[in-house]
């Protein structure tokens, strides 16, 4: 058994779950915070067979996208002045972050 | 030292709590949520030494329960129409699902 | 690659948050609630190169503090009465409890 553990943009949780949901699997779901936009995104805990594991990846690759958002970051003027312009810098966020850690033990009690 | 993943009926939880702390292990709790209901339950982490693991588990066991829950899940009338009929169906839910992850290392800091 | 679950004070989180994207490190934040005290704390998700790992390691030590803190447990008065006279306690709650995975495979979608 393998414990996916995928990060997702809000956006497409729900029709991530619902996929997922057809395709027969079970998963859990937390809310979370990405580190460097420090806006809310969801992690979910999906335990899969082995041999189903390439299943939900591709689920996960038809129903999260990749999204750019524009995001303003102050940068300072130089020189000696306090004064921040906020930039506009434009980010690129990916449809998930997954990571496959292997399970030693699986109990259904 | 293995990290144990248990996800519990928020009805356990605290007689779970109760039953680890008596035991004299550590862990941490984390608000989740269903795939499959939508509804809230709890993701304990909990790392423990490899020859306790079965007390971990055993607790596990004596504290959280098995349900049933009966939800109404909508049905379509079938034919042309769009209407959905409420369903009454009995899901049994578990009392925890456990995933069991080896841990390379531990610091406390 | 490694995944990092580093469990720490509410109170150090932000100077960590900001010491690891100094550090050009990603990682997600989870709300959570310790065991034992039964208060707030953060886990963080942290993804990171083996190369990297002693990197993240002494970030999380030179930013997470560790501290003292007296909570009243109550305690039996003894004998038949069921008075809970509340004691002071004090406990000393570490900088972070961290726990290192392995990751099979990673997959930025
Ligand atoms: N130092 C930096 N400079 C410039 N741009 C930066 C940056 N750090 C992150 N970004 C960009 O910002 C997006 C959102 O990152 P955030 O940390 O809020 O939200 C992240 C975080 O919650 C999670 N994540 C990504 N890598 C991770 C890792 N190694 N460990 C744990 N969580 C990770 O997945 C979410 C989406 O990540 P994704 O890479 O698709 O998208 C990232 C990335 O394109
Ligand atoms: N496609 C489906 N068709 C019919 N019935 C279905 C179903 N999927 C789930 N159920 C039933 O609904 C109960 C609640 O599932 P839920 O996903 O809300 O809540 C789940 C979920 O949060 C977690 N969980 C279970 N298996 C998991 C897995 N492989 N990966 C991650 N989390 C899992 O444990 C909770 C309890 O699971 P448990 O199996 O005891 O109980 C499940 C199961 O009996
Ligand atoms: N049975 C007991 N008797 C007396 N004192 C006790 C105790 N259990 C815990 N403590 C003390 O209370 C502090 C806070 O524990 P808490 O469980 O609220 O908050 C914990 C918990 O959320 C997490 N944690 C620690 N060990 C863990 C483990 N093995 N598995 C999962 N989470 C753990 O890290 C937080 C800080 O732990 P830390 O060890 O630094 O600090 C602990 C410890 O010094």
């Amino acid at each position: 058994m393998k414990l996916v553990l995928a990060i997702v943009q809000d956006e497409d949780v729900r029709r991530l779950m619902d996929g997922l949901t057809e395709g027969g699997f079970s998963f859990t779901r937390i809310a979370s915070t990405g580190g460097f936009l420090r806006s809310g995104n969801t992690t979910l805990i999906i335990g899969v067979e082995d041999d189903k594991l390439d299943d939900v990846i591709s689920i996960i690759e038809k129903k999260c996208k990749t999204r750019d958002r524009i995001i303003t970051s102050p940068t300072p003027m130089g020189g000696a002045t306090d004064i921040f312009l906020p930039q506009a810098v434009e980010v690129t966020i990916g449809g998930a972050t997954v990571f496959v850690l292997d399970v030693e033990k699986f109990f259904r009690i």
